[in-house]
């Protein structure tokens, strides 16, 4: 019976081919998970992988871990990192680049975002079936959230509870802005 | 327990000769109600590795959405409110289904409705979008800025009658009452409505030993709302001031990826909100909702009369 199950169990798959992309955006960049589902040897080791590339000022959208601890390996270029812990403090916002490692706790949220510079990872998660929750965009929890509770949580007009809400039509990546508009905003927030 | 991979630093922390009656040990009070803690480091539920939460809700109050790395299960102890579970990745099955003033004046939105049915109606949202693809999936920002402005966001740009026609849509909502048990997996979010009468009081425990949560044996609440500046849960949190998820990000990160203005994203993180994670709801609570079930409910339905009941 091993010979037809365990010995003959496939053990690699290959996440860096385009054409494999699970989130593909030619101009903002590529995602591509491999879970127990993929390949069924990681339910036995309880791990999983999701494979990033992020184009030039292109924004992963903000997001946490449910059920897994992730960690992060930058393979390629250059990215900024912020990770918010439970108290709402942030925890972590650095630059990172290839070689360098970050370690996201279950449930912190994180934003993964590339200014001019392509940014590339591999994350490797401590669950063969990680899950993931957007705090932004088509498929995040404001979107699931009603209106009275988004606007009473925040003490905002229900119009701008309807902007939170629906305004960020993506799911998974957006564009960020570049450095001359990042610049442009904090000249307009200082003013 | 053990066997799933308890620290050796606690395996011999189960002093189960004496047993004591626990009482809540702190109590953090909110604008529209309190929460009160047992101490999770006292030995007996650090020993079964778990930690326990009575939630009190005032009338009209709203306990926040909040999430957990634990599994969580409660009891309402009493009264009766309105629960809110959010599943990553779901849709939106709850929507108002009242005819939509305006629609007959042109509404920009209707010509997209025309060719592609609405996308948030019936049964099939990931099957229309496997065969039409949704116009700004797949496009980044420029394809969506170009849809924007041929046809604009069908809740933007319309004055007030295309406000008054969009009606919001949400997950599932339920009902909530005395005898109640409900449950919440590790990172979905959950909220509470106090629509009753009567303090809303329910008893939550967290499984903090439980495999799902991969962190330490801490009990840790990650809040998307609110700010509690007295902290709570023991632990690393006790003695923090809590804030929401946002508060930790850039103001302009969160304008960036809600595509909302700056000023918009500051009150995102509530810095000057003293309320706590338990706030009082303004009006009258207008969320989408089934109806009670009144034959349930009644004495009739749980002691029918007539032997022909069924």
């Amino acid at each position: 019976g091993l010979e037809e199950t365990i010995c003959s169990m496939r053990s690699h798959e290959n996440i860096d081919d385009p054409a494999r992309a699970d989130v593909y955006k030619p101009s903002l960049g590529r995602v591509t998970s491999v879970n127990s589902y993929t390949l069924p040897i990681l339910e036995y080791v309880r791990l999983s992988a999701t494979r990033g590339v992020l184009q030039g000022n292109a924004m992963v959208l903000p997001k946490y871990n449910m059920n897994a601890n992730e960690i992060l390996y930058c393979t390629g270029g250059q990215g900024r990192i912020q990770v918010v812990n439970d108290n709402g403090q942030n925890v972590l916002d650095q630059q990172v680049q290839k070689g360098q490692l970050v370690v996201i706790p279950q449930g912190f949220a994180y934003v993964v975002q590339s200014h001019g510079n392509k940014f590339e990872w591999i994350s490797f998660k401590t669950n063969e079936n990680a899950m993931i929750s957007t705090l932004a965009g088509r498929t995040s929890l404001l979107r699931a959230l009603p209106l009275e509770v988004i606007s009473n949580g925040f003490q905002i007009s229900p119009e701008e509870a309807r902007k939170i809400k629906f305004n960020t039509l993506e799911t998974t990546l957006t564009r960020a802005a570049g450095r001359q508009q990042q610049q442009l905003i904090e000249e307009i927030v200082e003013a | 327990r053990q066997s799933l991979g308890v620290p050796p630093q606690l395996q011999n922390e189960c002093n189960l000769d004496n047993l004591d009656v626990l009482q809540a040990t702190e109590t953090i009070k909110s604008e529209a109600g309190q929460i009160e803690y047992w101490d999770h480091n006292h030995p007996q539920l650090r020993c079964v590795g778990v930690s326990v939460a009575r939630y009190v809700i005032e009338q009209g109050g709203l306990y926040l959405p909040t999430f957990f790395t634990s599994p969580k299960i409660s009891y309402v102890v009493q009264g009766t409110g309105i629960s809110g579970r959010v599943v990553p990745g779901c849709a939106e099955t709850f929507m108002d289904s009242q005819p939509m003033q305006g629609q007959q004046q042109g509404q920009p939105w209707q010509g997209r409705q025309g060719q592609q049915g609405q996308p948030w109606e019936g049964q099939g949202q990931q099957g229309q979008q496997g065969r039409q693809g949704q116009p700004w999936e797949g496009q980044g920002q420029q394809g969506q800025q170009g849809r924007q402005g041929q046809q604009g966001q069908p809740w933007e740009g319309q004055g007030q009658q295309g406000q008054q026609g969009f009606r919001d849509m949400h997950q599932k909502v339920e009902h909530v009452r005395r005898g109640d048990v409900f449950a919440n997996t590790p990172g979905s979010a959950h909220w509470i409505y106090n629509s009753g009468e009567q303090p809303l009081v329910i008893i939550a425990l967290l499984d903090i030993a439980n495999y799902q949560n991969q962190l330490d044996r801490n009990p840790r609440v990650f809040h998307l709302a609110g700010n509690n500046q007295q902290g709570g849960f023991g632990g690393s949190q006790q003695q923090q001031e809590q804030k929401n998820l946002w508060s930790g990000f850039d103001a302009q990160v969160i304008a960036q990826a809600l595509k909302i203005d700056v000023q918009l994203a500051q009150q995102l993180q509530n810095q000057q909100d003293s309320r706590g994670n338990i706030v009082r709801v303004k009006g009258p609570f207008q969320v989408v909702r089934p109806p009670l079930r009144q034959p349930y409910e009644s004495e009739e339905w749980r002691h029918p009369r007539s032997p022909q009941g069924n």
